[in-house]
């Protein structure tokens, strides 16, 4: 792959051996091991396609197709501390979603082994997508409206006790709409990187008044009508690290 | 004095930017790169002949080296290189295939000079 790199004049002459370690201290410099050949199957999530069209400086100047309102003011400050920027997608089968009596639990639990020591995650923000609903008018007050809270599990559940958890975020939202919710999950995702504390994941509540409306926010693929839309549509974590090297990433400015 | 029996001197271009542009997918790395397919890295190229201009972005230090140079070529002549560098930005896939929008520092030449 390398062999493209290297200039005509010399080419010739270079061994396969040469070639290969001119790659490897390529890949050095962008911080990996070894080159990744990822699948075709590899999803881009569009979420991350917003923030590279958004903070990218050398993005192209026609980003017309951009979803508006997508990025909130949130993912700019977050950006404004780091230079990096990752997703993750929960391990699906360490998924655990329960419901009754007007409430939906799902637990998640990301794998985040991947971010190196050396980075320091500045912050982090659970997405989760909720699709309208249309649902009959009913009397109650808070008739159309959720409440989504996203917890941090310190102690998972024995055979015999509930599991510990502690409150992250917490929103009231109308089911009426479709939109993506983010949640500030930093607290939790800087004890597990910085401070070493295990990782048991998350545990999402949604407390919905009826049953109809259950499938407003997507935290399962069992709740999700379409098997191709959902891997645009699951829940991301997006975590804002600095490696100590170099800029921040900053919004796109002319050149 | 122009003496006709020597061949004249080729004149070389002074220190400049010049344009280079790196496609990913020349080097088969446009699979794990998302975005840019490629982007203008620019490398400086060119003479700093004496004595230096002021549009060779000199420091003190390079006009005294070429200064010197003129009087004693075993002392190089100043080189061209860069003195200003932006960073890029990648998204890409990882090993995990995670994917990852990263700011690399120094990867385009903004400016060149006389060193």
């Amino acid at each position: 792959g390398a062999r493209g790199l290297v200039p005509q004049i010399g080419r010739s002459s270079l061994s396969q051996d040469v070639l290969h370690a001119f790659e490897l201290r390529l890949l050095s410099m962008f911080g990996l091991k070894h080159r990744p050949s990822p699948s075709r199957s590899a999803v881009v999530p569009q979420y991350m396609m917003d923030l590279y069209s958004m903070h990218s400086v050398n993005a192209e100047q026609n980003n017309s197709n951009r979803p508006k309102g997508s990025l909130g003011k949130g993912s700019e400050r977050s950006a404004s501390r780091a230079n990096t920027i990752r997703s993750f997608h929960h391990d699906e089968s360490t998924e655990d979603l329960s419901s009754s009596s007007g409430k939906t639990t799902q637990r998640f639990l990301f794998n985040l082994t991947s971010i190196p020591g050396e980075e320091f995650v500045t912050s982090a923000e659970l997405r989760i997508f909720r699709e309208q609903v249309v649902s009959s008018p009913s009397n109650g007050s808070l008739a159309g409206f959720h409440r989504i809270n996203v917890h941090e599990i310190i102690r998972p559940s024995g055979s015999l006790q509930e599991p510990i958890t502690r409150l992250l975020d917490t929103r009231l939202v109308q089911h009426s709409l479709s939109k993506w919710e983010s949640f500030d999950v930093s607290p939790a995702v800087t004890r597990w990187t910085a401070d070493g504390r295990p990782n048991h994941g998350f545990v999402v509540e949604i407390v919905h008044p009826d049953q109809d409306s259950k499938r407003h926010v997507r935290v399962s693929r069992s709740l999700h009508d379409r098997e191709d839309t959902w891997p645009q549509m699951r829940p991301l974590l997006v975590t804002y690290s600095h490696d100590g090297k170099g800029n921040v990433l900053h919004s796109r400015e002319k050149r | 004095q122009v003496r006709p029996n020597k061949q004249r001197k080729k004149h070389k271009a002074n220190c400049k930017r010049h344009s280079l542009y790196v496609d990913f997918s020349d080097v088969g790395w446009n699979d794990w790169i998302v975005a840019p397919p490629g982007y203008h890295a620019f490398y400086c190229q060119g003479e700093c002949p004496f004595p230096l201009a002021d549009h060779l972005n000199s420091t003190n230090h390079a006009i005294v080296q070429t200064l010197v140079n003129s009087v004693n070529s075993n002392i190089p002549r100043a080189c061209c290189v860069p003195t200003d560098l932006s960073p890029v930005s990648l998204l890409y896939l990882d090993e995990y295939e995670r994917v990852i929008l990263k700011n690399y520092q120094d990867m385009v030449v903004e400016g060149c000079g006389c060193r």
